[in-house]
């Protein structure tokens, strides 16, 4: 292997695609989902994270990816399909350090038989070498070889080679106990079982984020909050996790009660910044993180009584809140504090919408996102009719969570609002 | 093996310099490219491509030179950013 002579001081590096191929087969999901599995291909084998960033982030990315032809304002002009392929730029405090370029001339590939096209997971995996660090080598079976030697085979497969991992290691030494490691001798017994663990012990087990099946979701703030059971997770508006461990329900909202375990749905009031968290029949006002006054039925908002909220959003454009229950849903006016007259309506509305989101609630960017399971749904801002691409996995966009994996175990998206229209379903890596 | 063209000695020995197995021309000095550096060059190009290191301009190697590839240098050794680490 071969040492470029730098390398990154942070261990977390941020990524995001700025440029997708214009003549190729491939999706912009299944890009991105193949660059996540090119960068995590290096991860694995050392200390490194990667955290993809939303294209609104306030600051560029370590790796910017880019797919671009002929002169593209660096010194290494591509040269037309064949040829020059792809180059990366090695880790430095240089704007262009770290950033990927791809030729946009070739024809880029998944999966496909050797011989078809350019396989871009391969090419990919190459590249964030050098990205990292990693010059070319001359080992006959290491990735940083500097001619393309066709597909290295299925991306969630793919391991690096033993000449690969010594060269990153050096530079970013070795993760301590990697999933590949094999043991060299007979494992220890169990140790006998642990005393009962104080309640909010950190190794007290923990949801997954990558599961999904939120029960509420929140823009607070900017941030972007996820709830499930007394935990959640904390999105900031870079899109950066807080933390991949949950915070405590109880230890942030101070004075929500104990046996409130679950919350339904939240939103934050435009005209005061105050935060409702809802659970049962009943919500909660939070001034930032202290509760204030007592619990208040659901009956203030204009729901007649019958059960809990599915969902809560407040409308930017309009200034009302917006309440889901099932497939109906009542609005409420924030100005005027009254329910507004003629609801409740049908969800069908708003066109593609699931029935009984876990929640709903509206980005920094104004558009509002459905959610239930592990699937969003996303409606451009000031649209009531859902992209064209809804649903999409949470995980790989909000929560730094691997493509879902397919296969029967897969999260299947449940059955949206039924519309008119053929079905152009195609099978792709990030289905 | 039959004696390269002067064109394929003239495109291998850019090649080489692009991909810095050759250190870039200086007009100024002109220094003399002597056989010796070019077949070493050569030698070296063939081990990151895994052909026999014959140190000639041979078809096969000339052939090579055409496939796709990744545009970084392979050798980077002329500000000794590269450090080549033997096991």
């Amino acid at each position: 292997y071969a040492l470029s002579g730098s390398m990154w001081k942070k261990r977390t590096l941020t990524w995001r695609v700025h440029s997708f191929p214009q003549s190729s087969a491939l999706s912009q999901e299944t890009v991105r989902t193949l660059m996540h599995h090119a960068l995590t291909t290096w991860g694995v084998e050392s200390g490194l994270r990667f955290q993809e960033m939303g294209s609104q982030g306030p600051t560029e990315p370590d790796i910017l990816i880019d797919f671009a032809r002929a002169y593209h304002q660096d010194s290494y002009p591509f040269d037309g399909q064949g040829g020059t392929l792809a180059h990366a730029f090695f880790p430095g405090e240089h704007s262009i350090s770290g950033d990927t370029h791809f030729d946009d001339e070739e024809t880029w590939t998944f999966g496909s038989k050797d011989g078809e096209g350019t396989d871009l997971f391969a090419v990919a995996v190459h590249e964030f070498g050098h990205a990292l660090g990693l010059g070319h080598s001359s080992a006959p079976d290491s990735i940083m070889r500097p001619f393309y030697q066709g597909p290295v085979g299925n991306p969630t497969e793919y391991r690096l080679s033993q000449d690969d991992r010594e060269g990153l290691q050096q530079l970013y030494g070795k993760t301590p106990q990697t999933p590949y490691d094999k043991p060299t001798r007979k494992p220890l017994a169990p140790p006998p079982p642990p005393p009962a663990l104080p309640p909010d012990s950190p190794s007290q087990p923990v949801p997954d984020r990558c599961a999904g099946n939120f029960d509420a979701i929140a823009n607070i703030r900017g941030e972007t909050f996820f709830f499930k059971g007394p935990w959640f997770w904390r999105l900031q508006p870079s899109g950066q996790l807080v933390s991949s461990r949950p915070a405590r329900l109880h230890r942030f909202w101070e004075g929500l009660p104990p046996q409130v375990t679950v919350i339904q749905a939240a939103y934050a009031r435009h005209r005061d910044g105050r935060i409702l968290l809802f659970s049962g029949a009943q919500f909660w006002v939070f001034q930032d993180r202290q509760l204030e006054g007592a619990a208040r039925p659901l009956a203030d908002l204009g729901l007649p009584p019958g059960g809990a909220v599915d969902a809560v959003f407040s409308w930017p454009l309009n200034g009302k809140t917006y309440l889901i229950r099932g497939q109906r849903y009542w609005r409420y006016d924030e100005a005027a504090a009254r329910p507004d007259p003629g609801y409740p309506r049908d969800l069908s509305l708003w066109e593609g919408a699931p029935h009984s989101p876990d929640d709903v609630t509206v980005s920094n960017t104004g558009d509002t996102y459905f959610f239930k399971g592990a699937h969003y749904w996303r409606f451009p801002k000031g649209s009531v009719k859902a992209e064209p691409d809804s649903p999409q996995p949470i995980g790989p966009k909000w929560l730094d969570c691997p493509a879902p994996s397919v296969g029967p175990r897969a999260p299947r998206p449940p059955k949206a609002t039924l519309h008119p229209g053929a079905c152009d379903c195609q099978c792709e890596i990030s289905q | 093996a039959q004696e390269p063209s002067a064109q394929d000695v003239s495109l291998g020995v850019d090649w080489l310099t692009r991909y810095g197995y050759l250190p870039p021309p200086h007009p100024a000095q002109a220094q003399l490219q002597s056989q010796a550096k070019l077949r070493d060059a050569i030698k070296v190009m063939q081990r990151f491509a895994g052909l026999p290191e014959t140190g000639l301009l041979d078809p096969v190697t000339v052939a090579t030179m055409h496939k796709p590839r990744c545009s970084l240098p392979d050798v980077l050794g002329v500000a000794g950013l590269v450090r080549r680490r033997r096991r």
